[in-house]
């Protein structure tokens, strides 16, 4: 996360939720693929499993960032990120693939076309990645937009194990009254919007699950190495 | 929690969060 310190005031006419989710989004990383192995599906799965896992610990930093999410019971917290860190892993890609086109950026030297994403049997689920990305782009999806939705989407996991139902609709009002602020100030010329922005969420929601069967199997397959808190995400899904 | 203790541990241990 950023080492500067938080907004303690915003100026005027932005919202202050989205100003600190903008403050905590967390840095870009690096995949890294290791030059000594020769390119093949197992390298690039290795290569993906690796990155989302580095991912992973700054999305669970950034989680408590959020406003009021380290308000919730820690059992809560833990909930809503095993129900929605492949929405929140997904959802960053898409952003960053915005101005790329038909090529999903995993990281900065991470860009996989179709061709390469077939050749790591992942060409579904980069199809699917790429309708988000094009619905994104369609409406020009700006950065304060992005790190709300995201939020949302967090907020909005439907975990079934939910203790405190009333804070976690509390957090989910909270984001989404942000998210309708910024768009009354920002998009008066579009009332529906917000509308648009959270008719995306079934879209990550499918891909999403999409997404984790894919990986389970290749857990189960057993060739691609894992890191633990990856696993462990993929078992509690 | 035994089951998640990565997680777990990883929302106990991160920075100090910002809150309204």
């Amino acid at each position: 996360l950023p080492q500067r310190n938080p907004p303690f005031s915003s100026s005027q006419g932005e919202n202050k939720v989205v100003t600190l989710l903008l403050w905590a989004e967390p840095e870009r990383v690096c995949a890294m693929p290791d030059p000594a192995l020769p390119d093949s599906d197992i390298k690039a799965l290795t290569t993906l499993c690796d990155l989302a896992d580095r991912e992973l610990v700054l999305n669970i930093s950034w989680a408590k960032h959020i406003p009021g999410f380290s308000s919730l019971c820690l059992s809560d917290q833990m909930s809503l990120l095993q129900s929605a860190w492949m929405e929140i892993l997904i959802l960053r890609v898409a952003f960053r693939s915005l101005t790329y086109e038909d090529r999903l950026v995993f990281a900065e030297d991470y860009i996989m076309d179709a061709g390469q994403a077939k050749s790591a049997g992942l060409l579904e689920l980069h199809t699917a990645i790429l309708q988000l990305v094009r619905r994104y782009r369609s409406m020009r999806l700006e950065t304060e937009e992005f790190v709300t939705l995201k939020a949302i989407a967090l907020a909005n996991s439907d975990s079934m194990h939910i203790e405190d139902m009333e804070a976690v609709q509390g957090l989910q009002d909270s984001l989404h009254e942000a998210l309708l602020d910024y768009e009354h100030v920002q998009h008066r010329e579009d009332p529906r919007r917000t509308g648009k922005l959270i008719m995306t969420l079934p879209l990550l929601r499918q891909t999403s699950a999409k997404a984790v069967r894919h990986f389970c199997s290749i857990k189960q397959d057993g060739r691609v190495p894992m890191h633990k808190l990856f696993l462990e995400l993929l078992e509690a899904n | 929690k035994e089951k998640h203790k990565i997680l777990h541990r990883l929302l106990q241990n991160s920075s100090s969060p910002v809150d309204l």
